[in-house]
C-alpha cells in the first residue's frame, strides 16, 4: 500500500496569526526552530504562509510588515494524496513545504521535502 | 545502479565570502532565490554555512553580525555517497542541505532534501 500524506505530515504545525509582525514570525520559528509558518486569519482560516526566506527578504528590501512579505496564494495538500504528488507539487512550484488541509479546510498538518526525503532511506 | 549525491546534487553552488554581512546575505539568498549559503574564507575554504533560517534568527535576537549567526560546524556530504545516507545525515542532524566536497576538500556542490524528495516521484 502506497504512503500518503497524512504517514509523513507533521501533525503540530506551529502558526501565526495575521497580525503578528515580521520580528514575531522570526522569533516563533528560532524557538520552534521551524522555517515555515502558515498565516491564521482572525476567523481561524488559512490566511496565508511566511518562511525564513520571507523573513530574509524582509532583511534584504528593509520591508516592515508581514503583509509585504507573506505568500497569500497558498499551495496545499491533501491527507490523502500520495506522497509523490505531494513532492511533485512542491518540485514544480520550487517550494519546500505545504500546509494540509482537511476535508472542511482547516489546517491539520505541514509536510516538507525534508521528510519526504528522510523516506529514501526506506525505499533506496 | 543506486543514485549517488553526484547525481542530485547542485553544481552551481551560490556562496558567500565570510568578510560578507548579514544583510549581503539576505540579499543574495533573494535574488538567487536560495535558503542555504555556504560561507567561503578569504584562503578560498569552506568556514561555515549560513541559512535563511540564520538570517531570521539575527532579526529575532537584534544580531548584526555574519559571524554571530553562521554555522561554522559544518556536516558535509561526498559526491560518492549514497542519496539514503546523506537523507539519513540531515535526518540526525535536523538540517535540510549538505554542501559537497570534493577529495581535496574543495566545494563541489550542494545536495538538499528537496532535491531528494523530487526523486520520490521515481520510487513510489
Ligand atoms: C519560491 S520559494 C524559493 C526559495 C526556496 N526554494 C524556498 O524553499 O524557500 C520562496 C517563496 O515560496 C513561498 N512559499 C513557501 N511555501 C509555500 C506554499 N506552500 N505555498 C505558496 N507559497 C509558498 C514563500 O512564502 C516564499 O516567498
Ligand atoms: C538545526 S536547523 C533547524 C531549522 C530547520 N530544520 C532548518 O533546516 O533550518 C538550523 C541551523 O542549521 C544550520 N545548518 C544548516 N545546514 C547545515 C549544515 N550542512 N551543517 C551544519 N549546520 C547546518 C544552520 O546554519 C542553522 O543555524
Amino acid at each position: 500500500s502506497r504512503t500518503s500524506v497524512q504517514d509523513v505530515m507533521i501533525q503540530d504545525v506551529v502558526t501565526i496569526d495575521e497580525s503578528s509582525s515580521i520580528e514575531d514570525a522570526a522569533r516563533v520559528m528560532m524557538e520552534k526552530g521551524v522555517t515555515h509558518l502558515p498565516v491564521i486569519s482572525a476567523e481561524r482560516k488559512l490566511a496565508g504562509i511566511v518562511t525564513a526566506w520571507d523573513v530574509s527578504k524582509a532583511v534584504a528590501m528593509k520591508y516592515t510588515k508581514l503583509e509585504e512579505i507573506m505568500t497569500r496564494d497558498v499551495v496545499t495538500s491533501n491527507p490523502g494524496d500520495a506522497i509523490d504528488t505531494a513532492a511533485r507539487k512542491m518540485d514544480s512550484n520550487n517550494i519546500s513545504a505545504l500546509p494540509v488541509l482537511g476535508e472542511d479546510g482547516r489546517l491539520v498538518g505541514l509536510v516538507t521535502g525534508d521528510g519526504i526525503s528522510r523516506l529514501i532511506s526506506i525505499c533506496k
